[in-house]
């Protein structure tokens, strides 16, 4: 059950253990070699000492016996500084929410209130788009009646037009003129049966 | 698997960002 | 108890490690182990054990280094101390991620959407007041044609009677 440190990895953009592995690894590397430089070196001042009767497997044993004696250390120091690192250093707490993911603490929605919220949005889309087309119709309407009244007015106007007709020739009213004009020729033919009826 | 872990993390480091980028634009043309 | 900076413990914690590493490998130990040689020649024996633990030292610094740089250690620690001390008042443990990509990116989307719908009741509403304002004025139209036809009926009336009155003159000249 390997803890994969995933939330540290986000943060420090790379796995804890990782690193603290790369760390053993060039320790270890470096004892090791070191331990090796330092085998050479005696082996280099052995060969200038002829009659020394210290052979290099003696040296070798040596050596030997010295690294897994401190090997052995190592990797118990290491044990201990890596849980050390890896718990209170190179660890994020679990009550700490990084600042990259301040949304989720805002804004934790479940999927319910998630679609909910949606479905709302949506509603309100349907809305805009309703008075939208409210919009449309009423602007539409609106053409229609301007184009209605002009030609109303157009009629309007034919009908001033007409009575105006009758004013520059005179007429300032048709309904009396021409009531006036039935009287009188309704009396004109009284008149001229009255003359007829004399003249017989 | 380290490299698994560094890959998720770095998504979901950088994936909402650029997700959330394009989110908007979707939500600014259904404004338009 | 204040936690230490990080950075501060973290070079601690590998200062002890190297000091207790070296510690081990004390001179009688490297001694013993190369016995012989060591009779042999013990001052030699000194200065190599010298330079093995200085060369120790100095690579293992050296590799700390290297990784405390490569791995930004110094800002990140600092970074971090200041958000550990921030949530410093929060006991219960903070969301991490589901594993769930498509659950976890909700939260990040949700803002937006809260945005847009504000956004679109607020455009909803202007919509709303203007139509409003429009339905106002079709309705005056409405009236105002309404007004306008009822004139024109009124007028052609008038016409249609003084058809009628025309008709009675022609009727009464034809008599």
């Amino acid at each position: 059950s390997i803890n994969p440190m995933s939330y540290e990895t986000q943060f420090f953009g790379f796995t804890p253990q990782t690193c603290l592995l790369r760390v053993y690894n060039a320790f270890q590397d470096y004892l090791f070699d070191i331990m090796l430089i330092a085998e050479q070196v005696i082996l280099r001042k052995l060969e200038g000492l002829p009659d020394s009767n210290i052979s290099s497997s003696q040296i070798r044993e040596g050596t030997e016996s010295f690294l897994i004696f401190m090997k052995e250390r190592f990797e118990q120091l290491f044990g201990k500084m890596e849980s050390i690192l890896l718990n209170f250093v190179l660890s994020i707490p679990e009550n700490v929410l990084l600042p990259a993911d301040k949304v989720h603490e805002q804004y934790s929605y479940s999927k319910e209130e998630f679609q909910q919220l949606e479905r709302e949005v949506k509603q309100l889309q349907m809305n805009c788009s309703a008075e939208a087309a409210a919009r449309q119709e009423l602007l539409v309407e609106l053409d229609e009646q301007k184009a209605t009244e002009a030609e109303l007015q157009k009629t309007l106007r034919w009908f001033d037009s007409l009575e105006n007709a009758g004013k520059e020739n005179g007429i300032a009213d048709f309904t009396e003129s021409l009531a006036f004009l039935t009287r009188s020729a309704s009396e004109v033919s009284s008149k001229l049966k009255e003359i007829e009826e004399k003249s017989k | 698997f380290d490299e698994n872990i560094v890959e998720t993390t770095t998504k979901r480091k950088q994936y909402p960002r650029k997700i959330a980028a394009h989110f908007i634009k979707i939500l600014k043309t259904e404004r338009e | 108890v204040e936690a230490a900076p990080r950075l501060l413990m973290f070079d601690k914690i590998v200062k002890t490690f190297l000091e207790k590493l070296l510690a081990s490998g004390s001179f009688q130990r490297f001694a013993h182990c190369y016995q012989s040689f060591y009779n042999l020649q013990p001052e030699v024996t000194a200065s190599v054990h010298e330079k093995f633990l200085s060369l120790l030292q100095t690579s293992i610094q050296d590799e700390i280094d290297q990784v405390k740089e490569e791995g930004n250690l110094e800002v990140l620690f600092t970074i971090l101390d200041r958000i550990v001390e921030e949530s410093k008042d929060k006991k219960e443990p903070a969301w991490r991620p589901s594993g769930i990509p498509e659950e976890d990116l909700r939260s990040w989307l949700v803002p937006y959407i809260l945005n847009q719908k504000q956004y679109l009741r607020k455009h909803h509403r202007e919509m709303q007041e203007e139509n409003a304002k429009l339905m106002r004025s079709v309705l005056a139209g409405r009236e105002k044609i309404m007004e306008l036809q009822q004139q024109i009926q009124l007028r052609s009336q008038a016409w249609q009677a003084i058809q009628k009155d025309k008709q009675q003159l022609i009727l009464a000249l034809g008599n």
